[in-house]
């Protein structure tokens, strides 16, 4: 049970947050029980499940520092089997609030160890960096699966986050292991998208899951109603492919 | 002489470096001397300028250990009156090997000091956090530009630079200020950039550039090609855009 997937990507804008929550929303409505971790000091993936600034008293920022057990921080969500475990802009400050701890990467791993278990799939947004917070993540992971974006700038930082994992799993996580790639806002009228997809898959092969996410309007529309797109439009093309995603993540590891 | 203009936003994949180079680019092209300094370790605003990974045997991360000056890392691009100070991967270490400089974030100041006076304009492209290389650029900076993605992510991403300019401000640097907002990645098709577009005029007003950078395929196919979008096709919308966001700008501050 339980196993921990980090979604990271140190280049900006690729499609972490709304894969994490709709990847984590499509699971849930599978069936699995599921725990989405918010990593990032944006907050993004906490918006994108509905909860306003308000609820987030308790925060992971809370959950690093000691203040509090992670349990007492995760909410329940709109969705039946899916929780969150909120996150606030005060964690940015926690890169320099721990720079003197030595065990620093391993607060998150120490934090939701007496959790996992209780959660088929925990899936982590991490922020658009490689600092202590995605480092957190990698350390505390089975897997890490990274959301590509079909444009140039983001096959050029592919080999920086593949270094890092590389990094964590020499040092602190042996068991890292590369969950996959998703291909991200891929836009079939548009020759760059096919040439980057062509051109992970050559580099990745099977690393690179089948289902291809589409550039979809309605995907970016869903998180100002504070609903994963399936909820939002179950209808539509980024509904359907967040689905497809699931299945397909669930098929290649017989299920978490 | 030498504005030093921070272009910033901690949200990821705006268009900071697609704003820095193709601004920088079109700066030039009206004649002015202009520097532009990549302080994000993904080089991505030294790749769109065509310096391959071979040309960056020094760059800004030997120039903030202070192994060389400045001026020795800056180099030329195929624009006339365009120079590039070039960055590195290694750049990402320096958040932790800085940790103990009580004026870690003083370093691009004292650095870029004895060049700013060779250059009407010198733009800082900035990684997608608000750590120490970002706090560095600000700390250096006159004005900060922020480009702003017409996503709703964006849009609750914005109070967080502001509150980090101002907190700059009060600190290391009373004369920053704001440049403008720029809107960019704007689809007409599409309800979601218009109300976030008249929600950023109606919180900003007179900072946000009239000039908006719609979203056009050939900007995210220039980088590939190593060129600024003006010179990769200079009839698309989006090398017009960025002409006209030039204009502006030297209008609004009277040329620097
Ligand atoms: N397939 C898609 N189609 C259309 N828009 C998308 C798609 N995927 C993501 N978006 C939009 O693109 C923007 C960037 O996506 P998102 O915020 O999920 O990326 P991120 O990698 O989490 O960003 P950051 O690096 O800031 O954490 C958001 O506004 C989102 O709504
Ligand atoms: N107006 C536009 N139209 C189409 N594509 C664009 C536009 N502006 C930027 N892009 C593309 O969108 C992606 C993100 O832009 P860019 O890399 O400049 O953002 P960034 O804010 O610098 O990202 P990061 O946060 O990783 O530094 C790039 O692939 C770029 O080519
Ligand atoms: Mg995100
Ligand atoms: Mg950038």
């Amino acid at each position: 049970p339980g196993r921990l997937v980090a979604v990271a990507n140190q280049k900006g804008g690729v499609g972490k947050t709304t894969t994490a929550v709709n990847l984590a929303a499509a699971v849930a409505e599978a069936g699995r029980e599921v725990l989405l971790v918010d990593v990032d000091p944006q907050g993004n993936a906490t918006t994108h499940l509905g909860l306003g600034h308000a609820k987030r008293r308790v925060s992971l920022y809370d959950v690093l520092l000691g203040r509090v057990p992670a349990a007492n921080a995760v909410q329940p969500t709109e969705i039946a089997n899916l929780a969150v475990l909120p996150s606030v802009v005060d964690l940015s400050a926690v890169e320099v609030e721990l720079a003197q701890d030595a065990e620093r990467n391993l607060r998150l791993r120490n934090a939701l160890e007496p959790l996992r278990a209780a959660y088929d799939l925990v899936l982590v947004d991490c922020p658009p960096s490689l600092g202590v917070l995605t480092v957190n993540a990698l350390a505390a992971a089975d897997g890490v699966l990274i959301p590509l974006q079909c444009e140039f700038f983001a096959l050029e930082g592919l080999s920086m986050i593949l270094r890092t994992v590389d990094r964590v799993r020499r040092g602190s996580n042996p068991k890292l292991k590369i969950e996959g790639i998703v291909l991200t806002m891929y836009d079939r009228r548009n020759n760059l998208s096919d040439q980057v997809a062509a051109d992970v898959r050559g580099f990745m092969g099977a690393r690179v899951f089948e289902t291809v996410i589409p550039r979809n309007v309605r995907i970016s529309e869903a998180p100002s109603y504070g609903q994963p797109v399936g909820r939002y439009d179950v209808q539509c093309a980024g509904a359907i492919a967040y689905a497809h995603l699931a299945r397909e993540y669930l098929g290649r590891l017989g299920g978490p």
